[in-house]
């Protein structure tokens, strides 16, 4: 899914 | 993940690491902020929720459950243990922090990604991080002394933002233009907020003399 959806950043 | 995330990310693990290090050597909290703690403990808990849904990296896990665990052992020590609960500055830390929590969280029910619990939870985190510093900056102010530690937390804490911006200019032109106008706007606010701490730092530190915030 797009990098806005999957929250990877802390 | 790029060298500017990482930096970020070790940045503001040291700067916790300082703070618990100051803590647990002084056995003082003297010049710390516990309103500003205690909204760094809701922001980690409000970001952090998927901690338990969305597998992202053992990297990513560990980090939150550090971020989690710290600030959460730090308002323990402020409020219970008996040594250090006596050095805080109650009369000095005064800002009214619950403002901070409501302004945020109406932020988050107008601006998010999506309607939904996480998206708000998630908004409302990345909004109240922007000024939680704002109770400690506050009590530098009216500290006279700020003792190195301190100072040196706040420092580090600044900082780490600031390389999360780095991080997504590198992002927005490596990964394609994806515009994240929420922690944009909320992590240039956040660290124009330290503007005048850095510059008296640095002063301090040009100097060598006992930083000192005007009043």
């Amino acid at each position: 899914d797009s990098y806005a959806e999957k929250k990877d950043e802390l | 993940m790029n060298a500017f995330r990482f930096l970020g990310d070790m940045t503001h693990l040291f700067s916790v690491l300082v703070l618990l290090l100051k803590i647990y050597a002084t056995k003082s909290c003297s010049g710390v902020s516990r309103k500003t703690q205690e909204l760094y403990m809701v922001v980690f808990v409000a970001r952090y929720m998927d901690l338990f849904t969305d597998y992202i990296s053992l990297y990513n896990s560990v980090m939150k459950v550090v971020f989690i665990t710290s600030s959460a052992a730090i308002v323990w020590c402020m409020r219970r243990h008996p040594q250090v609960r006596r050095t805080y500055d109650r009369d000095q830390d005064t800002f009214r922090h619950v403002v901070l929590v409501a302004a945020s969280f109406v932020l988050a029910l107008i601006f998010n990604e999506r309607f939904t619990f996480r998206e708000i939870c998630w908004a409302f985190s990345i909004y109240l991080e922007a000024v939680a510093i704002l109770p400690q900056l506050v009590l530098l102010q009216r500290s006279r002394n700020v003792d190195n530690l301190t100072g040196q937390y706040v420092l580090f804490l600044g900082a780490y933002r600031a390389f999360y911006i780095l991080n997504w200019i590198y992002r927005y032109f490596t990964e394609g233009h994806t515009s994240r106008w929420i922690p944009w706007i909320a992590g240039l606010v956040q660290t124009a907020l330290y503007a005048d701490f850095f510059y008296y730092y640095f002063l301090s530190w040009k100097n060598n003399v006992k930083l000192e915030l005007p009043a």
